[in-house]
């Protein structure tokens, strides 16, 4: 569907907690990254997505978030929990 | 498993109930986690005795919100619990979301605390997450019927890489001594649990009904509403998605979009400041957001002010100018105040009274460009949202450019 655009940015929100929780996203503050132009969220979108076998894009297209907004554990997908 | 692949050092391992949801029985909670707990033993070597009181090796709790560890919960929906690797203290240890609504039964609105417990006590054994569909321990909550729930291979296969397998018959969890001490809390209001109500399952006839095409002369709808700018017109479980971008009409299904919807809506409508869509089916109604059903979903219609002798409604169409919706069933039609959440006085009123030339029941309501359109069968009367006078008369289907 057409995204509203306050939406759009509630989901970038809601995704960016999601990958912290379950796939140990960290948004870098460095600005080292954002130079050499790398996407930690990106990266860690298509590791979310190849985890649950979606098409591994790097984006968050609605079949990504719609996954991320199912119901679930609360533990990590991918690390125990510190 | 989890990093270094933690595991119980014994085969007697500990167990204790700290307390209990007001959702369910207390015997349905303990057996339950009994359930879940034997799903394990029956494919390991591993006994599992229940303590009640001191510190148990797994200990089981249900908190809302913040709770004690760094992992606050996130109210319903979302996150439904979480359980720690084994080792002292918080290891092992499993807390369930209390703002989620715990059942003893698979129903589609609650969660089955049965099958929850036992995704987390893999965790509380060692197990990490599987992506493997279908899995227990896959990170998604999938409904399904657990009344003779066998443990996935999947699952087997990573218990059993930690523990090994079971070395006399399956043992079932050993009662410890009963009680000394009147249990943690004092009983909750038992709630009496609904039974399992049948799943809303898509109405699959041996033969799944073919989608009408566009142009036939007798197509109807069950329900239509705008979303987000564009139209959606239902039928069953088909879709037809007009939208102002392209030119064609789109066809899709209701599971496309909303994959734990069921199919034949008998009413929907936008608020569109609110960006939410309702969709309404015998007596319960969704609320959606794009793809996203609002957690708390399905709603009881008497929510919205129907009297319980209304168990259906035939359509609604929300006017954003005065901010009412109206909902016609049967020959009459109520007006609700979106403002106030409440229905309006003096209501319900005969259709023909106040709809000059719409004579009959209404099968689905659209609002668009400020005017109604009311379908009936194969026609739609176009209304004039004010004087509420029928302007003209046209077929169902004159939406998609026959």
């Amino acid at each position: 569907f057409p995204v509203v655009p306050e939406k759009e940015k509630e989901e970038m929100q809601f995704a960016k907690k999601y990958l912290e929780n379950f796939y140990d996203f960290k948004e870098e503050k460095s600005s080292l990254l954002k130079r050499k132009n790398l996407n930690p969220m990106a990266d860690k979108i298509r590791e979310m997505q190849s985890f649950f076998g979606l098409e591994v894009t790097g984006e968050l297209n609605h079949k990504t978030l719609a996954m991320m907004k199912q119901p679930r554990c609360g533990m990590p997908d991918i690390r125990s929990y510190s | 498993t989890f990093p270094l692949s933690p595991k119980w050092k014994k085969e007697d391992v500990t167990y204790r109930i700290l307390n209990y949801t007001p959702d369910m029985l207390q015997a349905d909670v303990e057996e339950a986690i009994a359930k879940a707990f034997q799903l394990w033993s029956s494919v390991t070597p591993l006994r599992f005795t229940r303590v009640y009181s001191g510190q148990a090796d797994i200990m089981i709790s249900f908190a809302s919100g913040f709770h004690g560890d760094f992992y606050p919960f996130d109210g319903p929906g979302g996150t439904l619990a979480h359980a720690y690797p084994p080792g002292s203290n918080i290891g092992g240890d499993a807390h369930f979301d209390e703002d989620e609504n715990w059942t003893k039964f698979t129903t589609y609105n609650g969660y089955s605390l049965f099958l929850v417990a036992a995704h987390e006590l893999g965790h509380s054994l060692g197990l990490g997450h599987s992506n493997v569909l279908g899995a227990l321990m896959y990170p998604i909550y999938m409904a399904r019927d657990t009344r003779d729930y066998k443990l996935p291979q999947d699952d087997i296969d990573g218990i059993q890489a930690l523990y090994g397998r079971p070395k006399e018959p399956p043992a079932l969890p050993t009662k410890a001594f009963p009680p000394q001490e009147p249990t943690e809390m004092t009983p909750a209001e038992a709630t009496t649990e609904m039974p399992p109500r049948k799943e809303p399952t898509e109405t699959t006839p041996s033969k799944a009904p073919v989608r009408p095409q566009d142009c036939d002369p007798h197509l109807s709808f069950d329900a239509i509403t705008t979303l987000r700018g564009e139209t959606l017109f239902f039928k069953g479980s088909y879709v037809w998605r007009k939208s102002p971008y392209f030119s064609d009409i789109e066809h899709d299904t209701i599971s496309s979009f909303w994959p734990s919807l069921v199919a034949g809506f008998d009413a929907a409508y936008e608020v569109d400041k609110r960006d939410r869509v309702l969709f309404f089916k015998d007596n319960h109604y969704w609320a959606v957001s794009g793809y996203s059903i609002e957690p708390g979903f399905p709603k009881p219609i008497q929510n919205l002010g129907f009297p319980t002798s209304v168990r259906k409604i035939d359509a609604a169409v929300h006017d954003e100018n005065t901010k009412k919706t109206y909902f016609f069933v049967g020959n009459k039609y109520w007006s609700f105040n979106e403002n106030t959440q409440s229905m309006e006085r003096g209501y319900p009123r005969k259709i023909a009274s106040d709809f000059h030339g719409i004579g009959h029941t209404v099968d689905a309501a659209l609002q668009k460009n400020g005017l109604f359109y009311f379908f009936h069968g194969a026609n739609q009367y176009e209304v004039d949202i004010k004087s509420k006078k029928l302007i003209r008369k046209m077929k169902s289907n004159s939406w998609f450019n026959c």
